[in-house]
């Protein structure tokens, strides 16, 4: 989710 | 992972290495904008204020620890290394940093996803990120001479948030359907603003020639 693509980006 | 987001980061990364190349091996930083360092300090903090709360991969934090080390160092030589700081172009880096944050902070409080410290500060360091090139862009156009390593330094960091770009097209299609528009806006704008340098590197390194840009 919205989450993820936070967590797993620089 | 994808390969334009893994290509984004190695560019970024590249760039990175890059600068630091030209100050140590050259002892200097002209041509170099301390305010825009500052301002990538600043960006990371605020966006990396998660790295000891949540992990989410070995890659992930150590991009994280290097950004925030290397950008840290950067700023360090800058103003602190007795040879390397009487290079520093004072007079021409020109741009204050308060009319680039003030107004990404005032924006991330109106515009963002949740009312949390740690979304608001993630949201302000995507603004300001998109921004922070500018007082190196214009100290660019002040200068008559810009070094092969600075003009590549600045192509190469445009670049990675371009390859980005594609990495959430990618994603979009392949992940999940949904519209992120604080990244993918902030992103777009990021990229748009380098249009012009992009533009006359590329030309320079077409014809052999310096790279100057118009003022």
């Amino acid at each position: 989710s919205h989450d993820k693509f936070k967590k797993d980006e620089l | 992972m994808n390969a334009f987001r893994l290509a984004g980061d190695m560019t970024h990364l590249l760039s990175i290495i890059l600068l630091l190349l030209k100050i140590r091996a050259t002892k200097s930083c002209a041509g170099i904008s301390l305010k825009t360092q500052e301002l990538y300090v600043i960006v990371f903090m605020s966006r990396y204020l998660d790295l000891f709360r949540t992990y989410y991969s070995l890659y992930n934090s150590l991009m994280k620890i290097i950004f925030l080390g290397t950008s840290m160092c950067i700023v360090w030589y800058m103003r602190s290394h007795k040879v390397v700081r009487q290079t520093y172009n004072n007079d021409e880096d020109t741009f204050r940093h308060f009319f680039l944050v003030l107004p990404c902070f005032v924006l991330a409080l109106l515009v963002h996803r949740n009312f949390t410290f740690i979304e608001i500060l993630w949201t302000f360091s995507l603004y300001l990120e998109s921004v922070a090139i500018l007082p190196q862009l214009v100290l660019l156009q002040k200068s008559s001479n810009i070094d092969n390593l600075t003009g590549t330094y600045v192509f190469l960091l445009g670049a990675y948030r371009g390859l980005y770009l594609f990495n959430w097209v990618y994603r979009f299609f392949t992940e999940n359907h949904r519209v992120r528009w604080i990244p993918w806006l902030s992103g777009l704008i990021q990229t748009a603003i380098y249009t012009d340098f992009f533009y006359y590197y590329i030309r320079s390194w077409k014809n052999r020639e310096k790279l100057k840009l118009p003022a």
